[in-house]
């Protein structure tokens, strides 16, 4: 077989590497479980091996940035938005490998790590604003508890249970406040039902499950106050995405 | 002083006179930024 000519040298803003990074980023959303999808930042690098003709693989390193977008929500990645600076942002670096044959992508591995911006940073920029904080951290744990039990005594729908802890930040200047983000998923038990045995509270079958997420935000000094939003995604999710219970999201990796 | 404007104006003479208009080539990579850095 005749040796292929060389592959023309790609720059990472070229058509094809574009093309090649949706499609990885893509991929790297479509196969996470927990936290949220990622956005292309930069393309950092991109490498093409020759194997034949119109047989090439591509080495890509790129950079991410953490949307609001959490990995169950329905909503294309294309109108999710990407984290301000302000909310303490999160990226993610990836690197992807991928077979381009005969025009077709496919990513053949990749790997991926994730890390909130420095708080230094952060603080310099925007003095009052709140930090990222560990998910088990215990406020974070009472804000998320107490906001669901607030979220279910109110609502008529059937009763939700948490799926993931998905990200907190606590304020403690100028007020002492608790921001918190998690993915719930609804159960087959009224309000009534669970009070009686929620370890009874099933998941609804998968063709009749809904998925939501939440955001609430708890005020502890100078005074108590509590805000919950909840909205239920009412779609369908596919069988490869279904989180199992209870596991919650204890990292930022997107891997 | 003398020496060293010398050797300035003997450098700015060896330049290529780049074409009106004309705007380098950008780095290959890394590529642009789509959002912000971090």
């Amino acid at each position: 077989v005749p040796a292929a000519p060389p592959p023309a040298p790609l720059g990472c803003d070229d058509p094809e590497a574009e093309a090649a990074a949706e499609f990885a980023v893509n991929y790297i959303n479509g196969h996470s479980r927990h936290g949220y999808k990622f956005a292309l930042n930069r393309i950092d690098n991109v490498r093409v091996v020759s194997q034949g003709l119109n047989n090439d693989i591509m080495f890509l390193e790129l950079d991410l940035l953490e949307t609001t977008c959490h990995i169950l929500s329905p909503t294309p990645l294309a109108n999710c938005t990407v984290r301000s600076f302000t909310q303490h942002a999160v990226e993610g670096d990836c690197d992807v490998k991928l077979q381009k044959l005969n025009g077709k992508l496919s990513v053949l591995a990749s790997k991926c790590h994730s890390h909130a911006d420095s708080s230094e940073d952060l603080l310099q920029m925007c003095p009052d604003c709140p930090l990222l904080a560990s998910l088990n951290n215990t406020e974070v744990l009472a804000t998320v508890t107490a906001a669901l039990n607030d979220h279910n005594s109110k609502s008529t729908e059937p009763y939700l249970r948490l799926l993931e802890i998905g990200r907190a930040r606590i304020q403690y200047h100028p007020v002492h406040s608790v921001f918190v983000e998690f993915a719930v998923a609804a159960t087959n038990c009224s309000l009534g039902e669970a009070k009686e045995n929620v370890e009874g509270c099933q998941l609804l079958p998968e063709d009749q499950s809904n998925f939501g997420f939440c955001t609430a935000s708890r005020l502890i000094r100078p005074s108590e106050d509590l805000s919950v939003d909840c909205q239920l995604y009412g779609h369908q999710v596919p069988h490869h995405m279904l989180p199992s219970l209870p596991e919650y999201s204890t990292g930022q990796d997107t891997s | 002083p003398v020496a060293k404007r010398a050797v300035a104006e003997a450098v700015q003479h060896d330049k290529v006179p780049r074409p009106v208009g004309f705007v380098p080539p950008p780095p290959p990579c890394p590529g642009k930024i789509r959002h912000f850095r971090i």
